[in-house]
């Protein structure tokens, strides 16, 4: 599974 | 975005307002860890440093404002403005045994060896471990006043509900992060002791006072 791009979360 | 985290950003958001408002009405930083605030400072400017790069939605960009400007503010007030009431005697968690091994493990640890990436996988790393001076603290001083003890419930609440966000993105979306899920374990077993305290006492009135 793909990791967050951009880091979407705070 | 899914229930579980916009609970856990409500929690994070409750947990700091919680906190300047201790400290603003009781006009007092007693029993709390300036060095926890330095580290959720170092986080969320290691974090947030692509707030002016790359814009998620109107609702991420207040958050990250928000969270910097308040630690920043309850950095001041615990150094400048009631500085007088800080208790630098408790609080003396060596924060370097953290920053140095966090930094050396992001640098190894993280998904792509560029700039913006590890200092986003420091900040998640530290993260996980910046509220320890805090409850080493509170392990010094044997006690917490029931309003430290809900601002540590809600901070505990908060990546505890991110880990629920994650797994329900894994599900609904194949969305899966295995540095931030890594970190928000560690970070929740952290809270576990004092979860375990917050339910059995304050929950019943109490106050907590671990046996010094």
């Amino acid at each position: 599974c793909e990791n967050n791009k951009p880091h979407d979360e705070l | 975005m899914n229930i579980f985290r916009l609970c856990g950003d409500m929690s994070h958001l409750a947990a700091i307002i919680i906190l300047l408002l201790k400290m603003w009405k009781t006009r007092s930083v007693a029993g709390i860890s300036g060095k926890s605030q330095i580290l959720f400072a170092t986080v969320f400017t290691a974090r947030y440093l692509d707030l002016f790069t790359s814009f998620i939605s109107i609702y991420n960009t207040c958050m990250k404002v928000f969270f910097i400007g308040t630690v920043y503010f309850t950095i001041y007030l615990i150094y400048m403005k009631f500085k007088a009431t800080y208790d630098s005697n408790h609080d003396s968690f060596r924060v370097e045994f953290l920053i140095v091994p966090v930094g050396g493990l992001a640098f190894l640890v993280n998904h792509e060896f560029a700039p913006l990436e590890i200092i986003w996988t420091f900040s998640i790393y530290l993260e996980s471990v910046a509220i320890l001076p805090q409850l080493f603290m509170i392990s010094k001083t044997g006690e917490a006043e029931t309003i430290t003890s809900h601002y540590l419930f809600a901070l505990g609440s908060y990546r505890a509900l991110y880990l629920c966000n994650w797994i329900y993105r894994y599900y609904a979306e194949g969305f899966f992060d295995l540095i931030a899920v890594v970190a928000g374990v560690v970070q929740t077993i952290l809270y576990c002791d004092f979860f375990y305290l917050y339910i059995t006492k304050v929950m019943k009135g109490k106050k907590i006072s671990l046996p010094a």
